[in-house]
């Protein structure tokens, strides 16, 4: 995906996450997604421990961001 | 190692997160 592509994708899943528009994205608001995506609530709680790098309990859009590109990038090397 | 499991685990977590927001967008299952 071209870098243009990718940050539209991350503004279209962040917008999926933070349902209310708040701008960022608690706890709360991943673990509704479990009617949406096929995970679990407690899986849903994993992916936002693991995206919440400084665990300040809200999810910015860079923190996702960041996370997403990760997934990205380690996509391509596997 | 314990942590490296764990880190293992998540990542593992993410990946299908991600993939099911890119299946939800494109509507492939």
């Amino acid at each position: 995906l071209a870098s243009a592509a990718v940050l539209e994708k991350t503004q279209e899943f962040f917008q999926i996450c933070d349902s209310e528009s708040k701008g960022y994205i608690t706890r709360t608001d991943m673990r509704k997604l479990y009617r949406e995506l096929p995970l679990s609530s407690e899986e849903l709680e994993n992916v936002f421990d693991s995206l919440d790098s400084d665990r300040n309990g809200y999810l910015t859009q860079t923190e996702f961001s960041s996370g997403f590109s990760n997934f990205l990038h380690g996509r391509r090397m596997s | 190692d314990p942590n490296m499991k764990g880190a293992a685990a998540n990542e593992g977590v993410l990946a299908n997160f991600f993939n099911s927001l890119l299946s939800k967008k494109t509507g492939s299952p």
